[in-house]
């Protein structure tokens, strides 16, 4: 008997499917499942818009939809509380340690990308708006 | 006529969560 995936809540987005290529600030090209801490921050640094912050995960509950959890977030230096609703496949890039989700084998299932298991404390990568002046 | 495609390139910051500035006014 084969067994149907519900339907998503949210697209999947198409570039965290390993082999996915990635440019970088500079220009590099890198595949998804080769990004480091490092390039992640060095792009930031280039960009004139956008700055890395450190997004600590607070709590992750269930979310309203089928495989969906909710992610608090506490944002930068501020601690500003933000919440996200994703796909328990959906990967953050945590600081020092790579690609995680709140169910690495469904997201290496479907993405074929390894993670690790997204905990409460652990620290992603995220970005902001740099002040314009 | 098949146009060979082109590999899909992604920027890198579509990768990460864009979450609201903390910035206080």
């Amino acid at each position: 008997p084969s067994v149907s995936s519900p339907p998503s809540p949210v697209a999947l987005p198409p570039f965290f499917m390993r082999g996915s290529i990635i440019q970088l600030a500079d220009g590099e090209l890198k595949r998804v499942e080769d990004l480091k801490t490092e390039d992640f921050i060095q792009s930031a640094e280039i960009s004139n818009e956008l700055k890395i912050d450190s997004s600590t995960v607070e709590r992750i509950d269930t979310g309203q939809s089928p495989n969906a959890v909710v992610i608090q977030f506490s944002v930068g230096e501020l601690k500003a509380q933000v919440c996200v609703e994703v796909l328990v496949e959906y990967p953050f890039f945590v600081f020092g340690q790579g690609w995680s989700s709140c169910c690495p084998d469904r997201t290496t299932q479907l993405f074929e990308l390894s993670c690790a298991k997204l905990c409460v404390g652990d620290v992603c990568v995220s970005l902001t708006l740099r002040s314009l002046k | 006529n098949v146009e060979p495609r082109s590999v899909p390139v992604f920027p890198w910051h579509s990768l990460v969560p864009f979450l609201a500035p903390t910035q206080s006014d």
